[in-house]
């Protein structure tokens, strides 16, 4: 829950279209792949963000169905783009955040977001502004950081 | 004070691990 609170602090950061505020508006997915795309607009294009659904509602299907291609997004990208694979990671599990609003599992969806933030080319510029922020976001960022670095493997 | 100093310390473990990150090189090999 706490992973979860800090990292909706830290998405706000990015300054996206869509609300960000609370679990619920990140379960369609669109905050995600928006963030995503400021993160590399190259690999995360506009052709890729075309084919998450904007208007999903409270269709917990449409919900599911743009997370697992973000969740594969990230995965391709950590591998393709970061030259990394993350092994032993317990995958967030989209079905509970699409159809549950899981709380737990959101905040490891968003980890992994994390982890192509502070890896990215422009990663300076995301790592400055986790420095900027209050301390007790920092150390579960950090905490975070320390889990994904390491089950890394090149 | 010791919370000074336990916030001092705090905030050095965080800037030390934070500008590890900044001179981390990443990136796929070519």
């Amino acid at each position: 829950m706490e992973l979860c609170e800090s990292l909706l602090t830290w998405i706000q950061t990015f300054g996206v279209e869509a609300p960000c505020k609370t679990v619920e508006d990140l379960t369609s997915g669109v905050v995600m792949a928006q963030v995503l795309q400021k993160i590399d607009i190259a690999y995360f294009s506009d052709s890729w963000i075309s084919r998450i659904k904007p208007e999903v509602g409270d269709n917990w299907r449409l919900k599911v169905s743009n997370l697992k291609k973000i969740l594969t997004g990230i995965l391709d990208y950590n591998q393709e783009i970061l030259g990394q694979h993350i092994n032993d990671f317990t995958l967030p599990d989209v079905n509970l955040i699409g159809e549950h609003s899981d709380a737990a599992e959101l905040g490891r969806m968003l980890q992994l977001i994390l982890g192509c933030a502070v890896n990215c080319e422009q990663k300076q510029e995301y790592i400055q502004t986790i420095m900027m922020m209050e301390e007790s976001v920092q150390h579960v960022v950090m905490t975070a950081i320390q889990e994904l670095m390491s089950k890394e493997t090149p | 004070d010791p919370n000074m100093k336990a916030g001092a310390a705090n905030e050095g473990v965080l800037a030390n691990f934070f500008n590890s990150l900044l001179s981390k090189k990443t990136g796929a090999p070519g």
